[in-house]
Order: C-alpha cells, then structure tokens, then sequence
C-alpha cells in the first residue's frame, strides 16, 4: 500500500511540470524511502532523474515497492483539477491497476478524487554514478533561466564557457549574436542571488538550446541551479527539493 | 551548428 501525501499539490504540479515537456511516459518506483523516476526524451540527449525523499512529504507510508507507469499528459490532466494549496495524496494498492490522486481543501471540506489509469511502460532503468564534473556551478534558477531564455532567439546552439573567474554564455547565429558574462560573487543579504564556482578545469561546452529550454522549466522547484560541467561527461543540472531533487543529464553537441 | 552527441554509452543499464 501506498500513501504519499503532499502538504501542497502545487508542489507534485511543479515537479511535473519541470519535465513533462521533454519525456512522456514515466515509471516512478515507491519505496519505502521515498519515490524515485527516471526517463530519457525520444532523441536519447536528456535524461531526467527525479527523486523525492520522504521529508518531502506529510505523510508517507509505503509497505511494499510499487511502480506507478504514468502518462504524463494524463497526470497533468488530473493535478489541473486540483488547487495548488490542497493537499494531494496519492494512493495505490500493491499491484495497483491505478492511482488514486486525492486534492483535499480542508478550510472548505472540499474532497475530489480521481483515478488514473496506469501503464505497462518498458524502459531501461540506467545506473547513475557519481562522475567527475571539471567545474560546479551554482546560481540563482531565475537567472539562469532568463539567458537561457533570452540567448536560444538567437542560435539552436549555446556555449557556456568558465574560466578560473569568468562565466560566459554565448549564441551565435542567423540574426545576431549575443553573450551574457558572469562573475562569480557572494551577496551576504540575499545569499540565494549569489554565483558560486568551482573549477578543476577550464570548460568550453555546446548544448542544444531546446534542451536548455527544456531543463528550465525546472527553475520553479528551487530557487538555485546546480550546473555540473565536464568534457568527458554529459552535464548535469540540478534542482533541490527540500529532500531530494530533479536532475538533468543533458548530453553536449561537438563541433563539425 | 555542432554535432548532437547521444547520452547512450554514458550510463549503464541496470
């Protein structure tokens, strides 16, 4: 049986809705420390890696591993019934043929439960090592992104380049070109604006811009990004719930 | 402009 019980749906519509754009069918395997998913896009460039740990929750109780195959579009069809400040809990028997989502607003005693139907969704369950990234960087999502956002008009492509103190995004294309630079610094007031680096070796990266475009729309969950960058690795990019995280693999475009 | 690169090679299938 399992019971998981968000104190706020808006917080189970922001993790689907941080990757709903770029994967569609889902299996979230419950155990009994929490819930964890995986699922690469069609074009085998990006994979999410979702896990959300008990302490996210109100109330979480799972006797026996269950995974849950969801169709995203069908479960954003359902948390759109719900209001973001109910809370929602999801329920299935151990081999459930669905999952119950309940939205409970308990000002109004105000109960709407539905029923989604699950899949039988074969995908290959890929192990994650801890690889060696050449830089860590961390700033703020909203930040992150707006360059995103403003420098993907230009180009398919986006560069990011770091040096020892300089963080460089760039697009190159049709219509222009334009550049955004950053520099590392700490604003002791409002910590979560600051940018954070480390760096073990210089990088000089391109990924496709639809991707990035993609990977921001997990910037509602955590107002900070981790990007984790290597040559020899598919970079990674990170949001934090308050236990657990959202995370992208994204791999880079080589040059012709 | 580039090459897409494909994330298959990188991660091993459990």
């Amino acid at each position: 049986m399992l019971e998981a019980k968000f104190e706020e749906a808006s917080l189970f519509k922001k993790i689907i809705d941080g990757f709903k754009d770029c994967v569609q069918l889902v299996n979230f395997q419950c155990k009994e420390d929490g819930i964890i998913a995986q699922a690469v896009d069609d074009s085998r460039v990006l994979l999410v890696s979702l896990e959300i740990g008990i302490e996210a929750f109100q109330e979480y109780r799972c006797d026996h591993p269950v995974t849950l195959g969801i169709d995203l579009n069908s479960l954003s069809k359902v948390l759109r019934c719900g209001n973001n400040s109910d809370t929602l809990t999801l329920i299935a028997d151990d081999t459930p043929d669905s999952v119950l989502l309940l939205f409970e607003d308990t000002k109004k005693d105000r109960i709407a439960e539905y029923s989604l139907k699950l899949m039988d969704i074969d995908a290959d369950f890929l192990k994650i090592e801890e690889l060696a990234y050449d830089t860590t960087l961390l700033m703020p999502s909203s930040e992150f992104t707006k360059i995103v956002r403003d420098l993907s008009q230009f180009s398919d492509s986006l560069n990011i380049m770091i040096t020892k103190e300089t963080i460089k995004f760039v697009a190159d294309g049709d219509i222009g070109s334009g550049s955004v630079i950053l520099k590392p610094f700490v604003n002791m007031d409002k910590p979560e604006e600051s940018i954070k680096l480390e760096m073990d070796q210089p990088v000089d990266l391109t990924f496709g811009s639809k991707y990035l475009q993609d990977i921001v729309k997990g910037s509602a969950l955590s107002e900070k990004v981790g990007v984790r960058l290597s040559s020899e690795a598919p970079a990674l990019f990170q949001f934090d719930l308050k236990s657990g995280y959202l995370q992208f693999f994204l791999a880079p475009k080589f040059n012709d | 402009s580039g090459v897409q690169v494909r994330l298959d090679g990188f991660f091993q299938k459990v």
